[in-house]
């Protein structure tokens, strides 16, 4: 079961698509096979 | 270069999307972010640890306030 804070983070992430340059870099950093 | 730079700006508006989060939801957004970056394609097993290695490390990277290294676990792979 997830805490009433963790729901909040998680909604927070659906309803403003947040992070999206975060998701675009971690997705170019796997495919150069980089990690920092 | 042109790659270069781009991955430059995007890491600068990966770290101004992270410093708007509340500290409570860095970990758990970069969670769900690395999470849909898995799921949006098909990833080979050393990329997909790549995806939570970086996830994990962006608030150290990024320098954000009261976060540090997040303490999600990378996924492992039967070798």
């Amino acid at each position: 079961p997830i805490g009433p804070k963790m729901r909040k983070c998680r909604k927070e992430f659906q309803k403003e698509q947040h992070l999206r340059a975060c998701q675009q870099l971690m997705l170019q950093q796997a495919r150069q096979g980089r990690s920092d | 270069p042109q790659g270069q730079q781009q991955e430059q700006q995007l890491f600068q508006q990966c770290c101004n999307e992270l410093r708007q989060e509340e500290p409570d939801c860095v970990c758990p957004t970069l969670k769900q972010a690395a999470k849909a970056v898995r799921l949006q394609g098909q990833h080979q097993p050393m990329q997909v640890r790549k995806i939570y290695q970086t996830a994990k490390h962006l608030p150290n990277v990024c320098d954000i306030p009261q976060v540090d290294v997040c303490p999600f676990n990378i996924p492992s792979f039967p070798s």
